[in-house]
């Protein structure tokens, strides 16, 4: 299973549609502070259904949606999504490509799509389930989770040998 | 249950005396200690570190970067018994010094066989170690753009004098 | 006790939004609100900080970066009120980027007329701002030893290509 | 008030006695992970009169002595002096030069000195309390300072506040 493709637009930072492709192994993310670096991290996390948002640096699950900038009024919809090439049929499905969308409307409304069918999010936690980067995974390794590990905060030690289980 | 988490545990034991060891010396010493074995599913987990002759008694007596590189070492531990497709690191790398900072590029670059990584970082010697660069910055006040970035150009585009 | 604690407020709160200019921009906003102006003695005291035209709605939303350059413009607004003779700084330039460790420094440099700096870093920029450079290294093992050294000296220097 | 001197011996990583000399108005610490940076800056908060365990990074008081090494044996005593210059007369004393020393013994003894001469903690902390260097003071800013700012812990603010009043 790869990662092929990631689509922003009207998340946090990001106010214009904005792409980025991974054809590579190893991709680094540079840029100043406050640029958008840990967001793109942030929408990765999201589409794949992180819910919590102590995880997401959120006071309320709205201020994902781009809140606006002095020339620029704020977003009414947060939308990211995720393409992935299923090799090794790592995922449950037959379709050689997956891609997973996410949405959240100023209004509190919420969508799910997989493949561009409207889903639930337990549809999307059930696919990713088995592959190791449901949003809790230890795959996504912010600075926070090498601190989880070293204070071992709410057991996060022993629920990373249960995940690899 | 139990048995597949005991089993889990000592696989996962193995591979972090294994990565620990390629991070810190091969005469280091290190171990993961389940405190209670009749309960493992209860149990807590003990990690202990002894990096370079020395005897630090519990985690907290290492040095910033030694906890991090500690640290590192079990999520590969746990990376290298379920390898996930991909991982993502955010500045994972600021405490390191160059060599640590080397030693952890070149783990990336041997399991990039079998997954991608996307590695945020202010750290040049890890820029200089990925396959491609994305460059993050914002195009007005307040929105963000993302553009790739030859490394070798970096002090002259003009986005990246913003950047560095 | 009410009325000092008052005056001590705006004063850093003064110094505060200065220094949060120099190390933002010249027309970023910051505030520090007293929340219970009745109660100073026990009141809690928010952070405002808006760089580059954003809008975060609290100090959690701002990037990592922003928030160590946040904090540091704070701690060098209570500086000014009352300058401490000397100031340590251990690995505070981390989380910043290389134009922030500049900032950072030049501050650095200007208070350092009236007070000493000692700063503990990983960052060559910051390496190549300081007056002088002690190098730590491990003598045998587990034992620590230090020695003054040239940053220009520093890649050819067997010490130091252990600590570069 | 100037910075003069730093003397090190059995304090944590520093086995061998140590001298830093403070003689620039910028000093940068530099060296690999691990080395010993940080144990100076615990040796000059303790020196100071340091009582928090946590600050220091202990479990016990005894952690400060050096516990050995794989070529060294345990040292008895953790020992350290800071030089100043009483430049401005800012502290409370006709000397020009001012020495603070304090030990600790393996049986738990402990010892402070104020040039050369044998004192109470309280003394140590009598004399400091104006200078801002008090080790509580926010003059000492390790990166977790910068994190207690951020999430006020415990009225950390407000008593920075109190500080410099
Ligand atoms: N909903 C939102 N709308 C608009 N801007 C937002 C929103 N949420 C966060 N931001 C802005 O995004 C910026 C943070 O970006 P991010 O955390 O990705 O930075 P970064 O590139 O990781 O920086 P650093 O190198 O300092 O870690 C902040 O300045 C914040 O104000
Ligand atoms: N009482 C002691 N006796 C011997 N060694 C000790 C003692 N206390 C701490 N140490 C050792 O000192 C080392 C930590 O040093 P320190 O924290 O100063 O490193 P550092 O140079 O700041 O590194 P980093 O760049 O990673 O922050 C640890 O390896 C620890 O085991
Ligand atoms: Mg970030
Ligand atoms: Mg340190």
């Amino acid at each position: 299973m790869r990662l092929k493709k990631l689509e922003i637009k009207g998340f946090k930072s990001f106010a214009n549609a904005t792409v980025l492709n991974f054809n590579e192994n190893v991709v680094g993310v540079v840029g100043p502070n406050g640029s958008g670096k840990s967001n793109i991290v942030d929408a990765i996390r999201w589409v794949l259904g992180e819910q919590k948002g102590k995880e997401l640096r959120l006071d309320n699950k709205s201020d994902v949606i781009f809140n606006g900038a002095s020339t620029k009024k704020p977003a009414g919809v947060a939308q990211v999504s995720i393409t992935f090439s299923n090799t090794k049929n790592l995922l449950p499905t037959e379709y050689n490509e997956v891609k997973l969308s996410r949405y959240l409307y100023r209004n509190g409304d919420s969508e799910y799509h997989l493949n561009g069918v409207k889903c639930r999010l337990k549809d999307i936690h059930n696919l990713l389930i088995d592959t190791g980067i449901g949003s809790n995974s230890y795959a996504i390794i912010a600075l926070g989770m090498v601190e989880d590990i070293l204070k071992d905060k709410d057991h996060a030690r022993r629920k990373m040998f249960e995940q690899v289980s | 249950a139990k048995e597949l988490f005991l089993t889990t545990f000592y696989k996962v034991r193995e591979n972090f005396i294994r990565v620990f060891r390629s991070l810190f010396g091969e005469n280091d010493s290190c171990d993961l200690i389940l405190l209670d074995e009749e309960n493992p599913l209860e149990s807590g987990i003990d990690i202990i570190a002894r990096p370079k002759g020395k005897r630090p008694l519990s985690l907290s007596q290492l040095s910033g970067g030694e906890m991090t590189l500690t640290a590192t070492a079990l999520l590969f531990a746990f990376y290298l018994q379920k390898p996930a497709p991909f991982c993502i690191f955010d500045e994972v790398d600021a405490p390191l010094d160059d060599a640590n900072v080397l030693k952890f590029n070149n783990i990336i670059q041997e399991f990039s066989k079998d997954s991608q990584f996307v590695i945020v970082t202010h750290n040049k010697t890890t820029m200089a170690e990925v396959d491609v660069l994305y460059g993050v910055y914002m195009q007005d006040m307040g929105v963000s753009g993302v553009s790739p970035v030859d490394f070798r150009n970096m002090k002259h585009d003009p986005i990246l004098s913003n950047i560095n």
